[in-house]
């Protein structure tokens, strides 16, 4: 199913990247300012080569429920995973 | 493309798979994670070499949800694998929850998300080229690989280009650094189609390639010969699709449709198109199982069957879409024996029927076959495949 909620999208941006840790728990959630959450979706789309709104577009949202490879997309924010 | 930061310090890396998936067999997995090592290893000087005990630089492991590295995986979809990047190990890990595939539409394609997995294995990190191996989302499968000039750039950029001729490997197949791209393991060249000319199905492709098809391997055919590297694997070819196949035609649609025994199969240049085989008596209403030929023909563009001493015209735009006079005599195509074993309508207009070692030209026009010298039947061996 595609990724349908605010804090789906939040925990997508979360996991991989583009938002702080704490944002994968839903119950922080609410403590992001707008601005940290709209550049989220900013870089994101940047990155995906989307149309840059800001906006959990259907687009975005399409792109969020595709399978993919668990490895963060940001550079320096993905390299903090440790082998042993 | 994107750096992580690190990279290996030695060219030749070792692997092993210490926890191998639950549905694929060990050797098709050895298999595809050879052919995914390969695609790092066809522009620069790595090699890897597989070992089965002891300590290693990457190892591989298909494990489910949490599994010991603190980020668990989510079932089936979503996240299908992740690895460390050199800094960290270069491991690399595979959701088992996924159903890995080789070669098929279905499921997840273990080969493909394995070459991108070891690209961060070996310091790649994410790519924003979409075209790219490296880019993070998962596109489905591609039968036909070509690794993409970011990451080529990207693995050069780290381990720099080819300087070595390449090796020959049990491990994993080795292309030529001459090739611009990773194409499938070759058969090697052999003359057996000369010795036995007898072949399943011939048929043209959307475009426009001629394919001789005989047992589990296929010939590319050049105007008057088989092309250089063949015959391969009609498995490699066209994933999913078995040898020995009855009959072929490429519809005005751009598809090919495949014959065997009961089924038939539809492909999309070499993806296969949907869930198949199907049975012919579901897709080909009126058409009988276990044919011996098929082609459209150039006449009216129709679909004709043969089996026997007998065949079929199927419209696929009528109801029913073979009339109730059909099926009709071979005969009536003067000059074309029954039995056939192929049948194509050619490139340069002409309508060839092949049986045995044999083939026969006919006349479209005149609706016969053709008088030439030297006469039809001619030898197929040296007119279709060069053979001296």
């Amino acid at each position: 199913a595609p990724v349908s909620t605010t804090t789906q999208a939040e925990m997508y941006l979360s996991q991989f990247g583009y938002l702080p840790a704490s944002a994968r728990n839903p119950a922080n959630s609410g403590l992001q300012d707008k601005s940290t959450w709209l550049n989220a979706i900013q870089e994101f789309q940047n990155f995906a080569g989307l149309n840059i709104t800001g906006e959990l577009d259907d687009e975005t949202l399409k792109l969020m429920s595709l399978p993919r490879c668990g490895v963060r997309d940001r550079v320096g924010t993905g390299d903090s995973r440790s082998k042993r | 493309y994107a750096l992580q930061g690190s990279r290996w310090r030695v060219k030749n890396l070792t692997y092993k798979v210490s926890k191998y998936p639950k549905r694929l067999k060990r050797v098709d997995v050895d298999a595809e994670i050879g052919r995914a090592f390969a695609v790092w290893s066809e522009d620069t000087d790595l090699t890897f070499t597989k070992k089965t005990t002891g300590p290693v630089h990457i190892e591989i492991k298909f494990v489910e949800s949490e599994h010991g590295d603190g980020d668990a995986f989510d079932g089936q979809g979503g996240t299908l694998a992740h690895a460390f990047f050199p800094v960290f190990g270069g491991d690399a890990h595979f959701d088992d929850a996924e159903l890995w595939t080789i070669g098929s539409p279905r499921g997840t394609n273990l080969f493909q998300v394995a070459a991108h997995e070891f690209g961060h294995s070996l310091g790649l990190s994410h790519s924003d080229q979409s075209s790219a191996l490296m880019a993070p989302f998962y596109r489905g499968f591609e039968p036909v690989f070509r690794l993409d000039d970011d990451d080529k750039a990207a693995i050069q950029s780290l381990y720099g280009k080819k300087t070595s001729q390449p090796k020959p490997s049990n491990a994993y197949p080795v292309t030529s650094t001459l090739r611009p791209s990773y194409t499938p393991p070759k058969v090697p060249l052999d003359d057996s189609i000369c010795k036995d000319s007898k072949i399943d199905t011939l048929f043209n492709s959307a475009q426009g390639e001629t394919y001789a098809f005989k047992g589990d391997k296929f010939y590319k055919l050049t105007t008057d010969s088989v092309e250089e590297g063949y015959p391969q694997l009609i498995s490699k070819g066209w994933p999913g699709l078995p040898g020995n196949i009855d009959a072929a035609f490429t519809y005005k649609n751009g598809k090919t449709y495949f014959f065997k025994g009961t089924q038939y199969w539809r492909f999309q240049g070499r993806q296969m198109d949907g869930v198949y085989p199907k049975e012919i008596s579901e897709g080909f209403t009126g058409i009988p199982d276990h044919l011996d030929a098929a082609m459209v023909w150039g006449g009216n563009g129709k679909i004709y069957f043969f089996k026997g001493s007998k065949f079929w015209r199927f419209d696929p735009a009528k109801r029913p879409p073979v009339k109730a006079s059909y099926p009709k005599p071979i005969s009536n195509w003067e000059g074309v024996p029954n039995n056939l074993d192929a049948a194509l309508k050619y490139t340069n207009g002409y309508t060839y029927f092949f049986k045995g070692d044999k083939y026969y030209r006919f006349h479209d026009a005149r609706f016969a076959v053709d008088t030439a010298t030297p006469a039809f039947p001619r030898p197929t061996a040296h007119w279709w495949f060069g053979c001296k």
